[in-house]
């Protein structure tokens, strides 16, 4: 099991190093272990450098930095063992359009193979989705569905 | 092992059947505020065996069957029921010639539980067990709740360790 | 200072009666003392039940309503007392389009007495500002003002 | 208490001199994802005598200190000056005639700090004075930060009295 925490955190690193730079259009990251001499109990760092900045302690990053780092880090898990599906809330919701554009350019290549369900507020992302369900609460407090397009 | 439809019945502000039928790619889930989209992906954490009930911002689980509205009174059960196919043959052995995997889950008021693989009654285990290694289990990289996004990177090393672990 | 703070908490509590329905356009709200009798301790609880809804638990509302709730709370304080000025860095991003105009709408009349200083990244509520400072980084790293617009 | 005028230089993302004029009504602070707007509201809690780094989203003060970019190097000192007009008389009573004030803030990478009123040297307490009682001080309800803005609702009925405290 150490080698195989070691396979996987090599592979999610490889394609971290990849995803990074591509949703921020530049820059680059890698992930790190606190303790390479421990793989049982190491921790797992990331190291992020948007363009144009060098690297500093994560805190310091923006509201959308942060959220477009995290969704580089998940898809690069999710590019190393696909999952059967994907359940996304709102997590385009900090982004600006350009971080935007570059999300759903991902999340439709990766769509091939995982099936996704995005929560979202953004008419952009809508415009991505290749089914659409809306949901409303016209009768008090009852929510049921009302609309349902599947683009063909 | 694509979700093909979802039913909910008396979960949360879903006091009537509904019925959700899924295809693959990408699907938007789109309303106004509070209208009941975050319930929706609740309910499918939820019959793949959800039980930490903070994560379904509740304080008990009876907190999950709809408890009435200005118009309506509460029901006594809550019950999910996900159809997924079952193209990795992720079914148990004794399943593998289903094309599909129906699972149900069910709660009443007065605590009762039940679950159902291909309605056939079985335990929270048999059915969390179905999703143990896919990514969509209990430490998911696949699902990511409202407001938690930079989880990830503002978690403690360690947390984030177990995340690689899911990927191993 | 027992009988200060129960004038303030009755002062903003009967704004919160009043704003909460504004901005949900339905419903109501209230705040309580947990320990009336010790007005010295006491925490501040919020019940809340948007239109056509019934008085939950807090945790339940939505990520929306959870937002706007707690606006009303916020200006419900500011009318009490009114602050100089307020600093919001991006309160509207969890808003659907009802909700946002609602909220541009308050603003827009705490505005009279209050200088408000919005972070945002919605459309709307820029075209609500009667001022636009644009924040760019054009050269690596380095932030700057490229553009500012009053509106006369 | 409106503020008039906002000047950073060497705070955070803003190595160079950048000069904010502010009027009244309500004013918009638009860009991209990272290009600073949430740093020019910590400008102005760092000069109104924000101690708590975690709050500025540093592990310590020299954080907020511009440490550099691709094409810049490091800076040795963060400075942040704010200008009120002193319309509701809160000056202290010494500068009472003063229809401005100024509150200039400067932390070098040495950890030298300088904190002026209307360019005379002064403690930070004398600037965290300015501002006590008046809703935008140390608890302040009226400054809310980024992915804060359900603290309120999700904090323990505790510190949502120190909201109303404030208020009194
Ligand atoms: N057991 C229950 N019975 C009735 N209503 C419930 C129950 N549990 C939750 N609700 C209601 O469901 C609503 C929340 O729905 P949900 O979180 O899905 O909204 P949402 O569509 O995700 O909104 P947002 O866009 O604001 O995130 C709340 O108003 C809550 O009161
Ligand atoms: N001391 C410093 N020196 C140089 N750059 C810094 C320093 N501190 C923070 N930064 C940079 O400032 C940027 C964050 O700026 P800020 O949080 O203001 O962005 P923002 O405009 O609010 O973005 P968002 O819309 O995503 O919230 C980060 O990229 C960070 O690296
Ligand atoms: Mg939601
Ligand atoms: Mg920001």
């Amino acid at each position: 099991t150490k080698e195989r925490f070691r396979q996987a955190f090599d592979a999610v690193n490889e394609q971290f190093q990849e995803i990074f730079p591509f949703l921020f259009k530049g820059g680059e990251a890698r992930l790190e272990l606190t303790n390479a001499q421990d793989l049982l109990e190491t921790g797992v760092e990331i190291l992020a450098r948007p363009p144009g900045k060098r690297i500093q302690n994560m805190d310091l990053l923006s509201g959308g930095e942060k959220a477009l780092t995290a969704v580089a880090l998940i898809f690069s898990i999710f590019l190393t063992k696909p999952s059967p599906f994907c359940l996304l809330d709102e997590v385009d919701a900090p982004l600006d359009d350009a971080n935007l554009s570059r999300f759903n350019e991902m999340l439709r290549k990766l769509s091939d193979r995982t099936q996704f369900f995005v929560v979202t507020h953004n008419k952009r992302s809508m415009q991505e989705a290749d089914s659409l369900y809306g949901v409303t609460m016209e009768d008090a407090g009852t929510s049921r569905v009302v609309s349902v397009e599947f683009m063909e | 092992m694509n979700i093909k439809r979802l039913e909910i019945l008396g979960f949360k502000s879903f006091p009537d059947k509904t019925v959700f039928e899924f295809r693959p790619g990408i699907t938007a889930v789109v309303g106004p505020n509070g209208c009941g989209k975050s319930n929706v992906f609740e309910a499918i954490r939820w019959v793949m065996g959800e039980q930490r009930v903070r994560s379904l911002r509740s304080k008990k689980m009876e907190d999950v069957i709809f408890n009435g509205s200005e118009t309506r009174k509460p029901v006594g059960m809550a019950e999910v029921r996900l159809v997924l196919s079952n193209s990795e043959g992720l079914a148990p052995p004794s399943m593998a010639d289903y094309d599909e995997i129906m699972i149900t889950r069910r709660l009443f008021r007065d605590g009762e539980s039940h679950y159902e693989i291909n309605n056939i009654s079985c335990r929270l285990a048999d059915v969390t067990d179905l999703f143990l290694d896919t990514g969509v289990g209990r430490n998911s990289y696949a699902i990511i709740e409202q407001g938690q996004v930079d989880f990830v990177v503002a978690a403690k090393p360690e947390e984030r360790r177990v995340l690689i672990e899911e990927a191993a």
